[in-house]
């Protein structure tokens, strides 16, 4: 079925938090560059859809959400603590 | 690895529990943490080392939300846990999230700490994560069977790249003389051992360890003990199990008597009036009665009154009779008395010494029917406890009926 807008918005928050915390995902926050951004969230959701040996998408399609909300170890998958 | 390949540049790495989680028995949280650090010591050279106080390389705590460092936890799910790559102050600290419920079984009720803590202990020893599905240092949670774990290959692999293979091969029938005891002279009637060759400096592929035939003329052991009127002989991560009751001699492997000390040991001895057999590995023991690993161990074998200098020993016998038991390090032994519970004075001693006809190390010890038999490479050396005679020589297997 669709996924409901209210839904939608919610993935897409826990998606941002999680490649934050575990791929080095900085989130444009100016609007003038959203597109650059989302261009970049599209990019890290390939890193980590590569990671886990989903299919690499750029999407958040529901495998890959599913994946992010796994229970995991809270170090980053592609660097260290700074 | 972590970037630049951040890893400990010593042997003996010490940790600390700082706190514990109220989902489990304080023992319990001490046996996941010992066991999920022998996981480790059992495939690199590293030995870790329990401490109560001050700083410790490894420092483990459980806190929830945030908790002064720079990555808050976030409640139930999610992150169980993180810890620091090796390195100073917060270097190799672990974390567990308090919101989380801790156990020490896998049920999914709840998480594992033994796999938690041996995946980010893993990241304390200088891991990063893996992509291999399936290993303990992939970065999502899988509630496994913990009874027999065995640290899968990639794992292996990777804490190799870092630290090399341990240093003796468990392959090799001579059980390798603590690096820091002097060399033994052996007499000359004794025959020449043959010295292990060198152990290789690449990662050691991991293949099981074979158990060596029961008659094989050069079989050798790391420790025997009595047990509840049994004989348990110990070579690696196997237990050969001699019973009054039944003639054949029973094969068994350490994880299924003690999942928690699966790695091995160097000694171990029984004090029959306590229904207690205490095991030692590296400067750390244990006591056990029958199944179950007292609380409040492993302990440092300086609480029985070592010097700091020692940091293994060879072999361990208790006589019932005089309530003394025997520590035998290098070509010297200690007397400890079980009463007072103190090393007694004037000791170390040599060994030959006391006991005509030993003169060198003793692998491992044993106590039977008024008689000592000390264990040195594939011959063991029957010994009248009183006089401390020697009254026959034999081969180490001599029990197996062979």
């Amino acid at each position: 079925f669709p996924v409901v807008p209210e839904e939608e918005r919610e993935d897409v928050q826990l998606a941002k938090k999680y490649l934050e915390s575990f791929y080095d995902f900085k989130e444009e926050k100016s609007s003038l560059l959203k597109s650059k951004g989302l261009d970049q969230m599209a990019a890290k959701i390939r890193e980590m859809q590569s990671f886990f040996g989903l299919e690499v998408t750029g999407q958040l399609n529901r495998k890959t959400l599913d994946m992010m909300k796994q229970p995991r170890c809270g170090i980053p998958d592609v660097r260290s603590y700074s | 690895t972590f970037p630049h390949s951040p890893r400990w540049r010593k042997e003996d790495v010490t940790y600390r529990i700082l706190n514990f989680t109220p989902d489990m028995l304080q023992a319990d949280v001490e046996e996941a943490i010992a066991k999920a650090f022998q996981l480790w010591s059992s495939v690199t050279p590293l030995r870790f080392t329990r401490v109560y106080s001050g700083h410790a390389d490894i420092m483990i705590s459980f806190a929830s939300g945030f908790h002064g460092d720079f990555y808050s936890f976030d409640g139930p799910g999610g992150t169980l846990a993180h810890a620091y790559p090796p390195g100073n102050d917060i270097g190799g600290d672990a974390h567990f999230d308090e919101d989380e419920n801790w156990t020490k079984f896998t049920t999914y009720s709840g998480y594992n700490l033994f796999l938690v803590a041996a995946h980010e202990l893993g990241h304390s020893l200088g891991l990063g994560h893996s992509n291999v599905f399936g290993a303990l240092m992939y970065p999502i949670y899988m509630a496994k069977d913990t009874r027999d774990y065995r640290l899968p290959q990639d794992d292996i692999d990777g804490i190799q790249a870092l630290y090399g293979p341990p240093r003796e091969s468990p392959a090799l029938p001579t059980k390798a003389s603590p690096p820091q005891q002097p060399t033994e002279v052996t007499p000359a009637e004794e025959p020449t051992e043959v010295s292990p060759p060198e152990a290789p400096t690449e990662p050691t592929p991991s293949k099981a360890p074979e158990r060596p035939e029961d008659c094989d003329p050069r079989l050798t052991f790391d420790a025997i003990t009595t047990l509840r009127g049994e004989i348990l002989f110990f070579k690696g991560s196997f237990v050969w199990r001699k019973s009054p009751y039944f003639s054949a001699i029973e094969h068994d492997t350490i994880s299924s008597f003690w999942p928690a000390l699966a790695g091995g040991f160097d000694a171990g001895y029984e004090v029959d009036k306590k229904d207690r057999v205490l095991f030692f590995k590296d400067g750390q023991y244990w006591a056990v009665s029958g199944y179950n690993i007292e609380p409040g161990f492993p302990q440092p074998i300086q609480n029985l009154g070592f010097p700091s200098s020692i940091r293994r020993i060879d072999a361990a016998v208790h006589d019932q009779n005089t309530k003394r038991t025997y520590f035998f390090v290098g070509n010297k032994y200690w007397s400890f008395n079980e009463n007072t519970q103190a090393m007694e004075r004037g000791y170390p001693r040599k060994i030959a010494a006391d006991f005509q006809g030993i003169g060198h190390s003793v692998d491992a010890a044993l106590q039977r029917n008024g008689h000592f038999y000390f264990f040195h490479g594939p011959n063991q050396y029957e010994v009248d406890i009183k006089s401390k005679k020697l009254i026959s020589k034999m081969r180490s297997n001599s029990w197996f009926n062979c």
